[in-house]
């Protein structure tokens, strides 16, 4: 058995987790935040069949989407009255960042 | 080590930890939802010796119940004054659902 | 690969964030909670390349502190009238929790 935890973007979430069940898999999701940009995402695990990880990929690709998002960055320090263009910069933030550990033991109680 | 992952339901919360925390177990927990049924459960992480596996698991069946969750489904459709009896389908949450993962390396830092 | 999942301080997170973006790694965050102290305290995971492991824990070692925390405790009944002078317990709070945890695979969706 294989633990699949994928970081995905919140947009992408309800048709994901709707895919998922859909085609029988069980899934359980929660609120994360990511490092570098500091804005929500969320994080969603699911315990699968070792010949069931590629069929698993394969639906979060289809449901994930990558973004551009436009991060402004301001100067560390600005004196006042001195006006500034802000700097924006475009970041790449991809459809889902995956996983894959190894289970030794899976049940239910 | 192992590291244990299990998702209860968030009324077996509070004794499931009070008897790992008195039993001398590290617990941590989080808010986590469900994907079949987008309810709110919770998931929990302990990290344990090899030979303590058994015990925590002895301790998670003895503190979480299987519960029959009725859920209602709607027809995708509805003309407006057509009445219906809503179909309740009933759903069988387990106790708990355990994955028993390997740790490589554990410390304090 | 590994995954490295580390319970730490909440007043440590930001600048343990910081050094760990600044350094180059990919970091997610998630609220969680002891189950001892039943406190809010931070979850982080990081997936790294096996040469950077040492590297990651040095920088969580540098920014996440021992902390010392009072914690109170009454007698389990008390009679009415009596008065009581609450024993406190110092409790020892680790700077982080750190589990390191094999990747199988890992890729971007
Ligand atoms: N130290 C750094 N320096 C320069 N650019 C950086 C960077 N860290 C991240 N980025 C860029 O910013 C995007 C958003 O990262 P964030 O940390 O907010 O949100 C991340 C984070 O929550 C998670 N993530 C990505 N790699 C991770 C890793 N190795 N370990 C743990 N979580 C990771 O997945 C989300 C999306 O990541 P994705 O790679 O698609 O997209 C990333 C990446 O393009
Ligand atoms: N392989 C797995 N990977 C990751 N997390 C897992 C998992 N199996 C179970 N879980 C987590 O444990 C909760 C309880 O699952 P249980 O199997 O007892 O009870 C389940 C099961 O009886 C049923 N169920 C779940 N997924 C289903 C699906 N795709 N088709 C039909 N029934 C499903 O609905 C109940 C509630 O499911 P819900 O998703 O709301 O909540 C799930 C989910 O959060
Ligand atoms: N093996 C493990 N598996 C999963 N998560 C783990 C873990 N060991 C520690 N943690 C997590 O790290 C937090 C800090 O643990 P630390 O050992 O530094 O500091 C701990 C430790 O000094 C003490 N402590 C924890 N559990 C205890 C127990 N069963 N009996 C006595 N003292 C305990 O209380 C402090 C706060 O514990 P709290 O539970 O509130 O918060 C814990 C818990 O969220």
């Amino acid at each position: 058995m294989k633990f699949i935890v994928s970081v995905v973007n919140k947009d992408d979430v309800l048709p994901l987790v709707e895919a998922l069940v859909t085609n029988g898999y069980g899934v359980t999701t929660f609120k994360t935040a990511g490092g570098f940009l500091r804005k929500e995402n969320v994080t969603l695990f699911t315990g699968v069949e070792d010949e069931q990880v590629e069929d698993v990929i394969r639906l979060i690709r289809d449901n994930c989407h990558t973004r551009i998002q436009r991060v402004g960055s301001l100067p560390p320090v600005m004196e006042s009255g001195e006006s500034y263009v802000l700097a924006t910069e475009e970041v790449e933030v991809g459809g889902a960042v995956i996983f894959v550990l190894d289970v030794v033991q899976f049940l239910k109680a």
